[in-house]
């Protein structure tokens, strides 16, 4: 299974994202 | 090749003080655990419900990793979180060093992972009289962004800064020498972040001393200092 090209980036962690940018938003 | 070690292709990964997490790819799952263990379960493509047919337990310094195949390798059926790891028996514990090639490259896409997450975590905020920095985790080259309260953000990472104007436009500086030297409006901007960084890694520096002084045993980050005027 080749998955070191897999990409993570998703609408999923982009809001974990947002969280951690700026907590208590959401 | 002889002697080649994962130390060759990849640094140990370091997942302390970052959030719980599950991220799903085509064909594994990467999970931060609340416990900050880093668990990988590598899926078969099957037609109805994906499986789980490997699983990598990573410590959250990333120098222990356990190797499971759930149900003794029929595979369990793709939960909310990682199968739990077997007996004793069924299991395979390495340290980093002493890891078999064949796991490398699952060991690399947790490493990958977890670097972009420390990229985007908070380490030390910042709040100034013009802008909100914040230096994020992931050492030892951290991302730094700064957020002005006029609508402007400068975001550093790998050498570049890239300059976003409230009207979205943004462009990007690299390297030193004239081609970093932007126009004088953009440089009050730079000049501003610049003070904002070293003010951050002076912190960091300073907390991270005392975090290990003290015998409190808690994280002493994330930190936020000041407020938004």
């Amino acid at each position: 299974e080749d998955i070191d090209d897999e990409e993570f980036y998703d609408d999923h962690l982009e809001a974990y994202f947002e969280q951690l940018a700026f907590p208590g938003m959401l | 090749a002889e002697g080649r070690t994962l130390r060759s292709v990849a640094a140990p990964l370091d997942a302390h003080r970052l959030k719980p997490i599950r991220q799903k790819t085509r064909r594994a799952v990467v999970s931060i655990l609340d416990t900050e263990e880093v668990c990988v379960e590598l899926l078969k493509e099957q037609v109805s419900r994906e499986h789980v047919k490997e699983v990598l337990r990573v410590s959250s310094d990333g120098r222990k990793i356990t190797v499971y195949q759930p149900n003794a390798g029929r595979g369990s059926v793709l939960g909310p979180r990682p199968p739990p790891p077997p007996a004793p028996g069924d299991l395979a514990q390495y340290s980093f060093d002493g890891l078999p090639e064949r796991y490398w490259r699952k060991y690399e896409y947790a490493a990958r992972f977890i670097q972009l997450v420390r990229s985007k975590t908070p380490k030390v905020t910042l709040f100034t009289r013009h802008a909100k920095c914040v230096l994020m985790e992931n050492a030892p080259r951290p991302d730094f962004e700064v957020w002005f309260y006029d609508g402007t953000k400068i975001r550093e990472a790998e050498g570049s800064v890239q300059v976003t104007e409230p009207s979205g436009r943004s462009r990007v500086f690299r390297g030193e020498g004239e081609a970093a030297r932007p126009d004088p409006e953009a440089r009050v901007y730079m000049d501003h972040a610049d003070e904002g960084r070293r003010v951050c890694l002076a912190l960091e520096s300073l907390l991270s001393e005392q975090e290990k002084r003290s015998g409190c045993g808690v994280p002493f980050f994330p930190i936020v200092v000041g407020r938004k005027p």
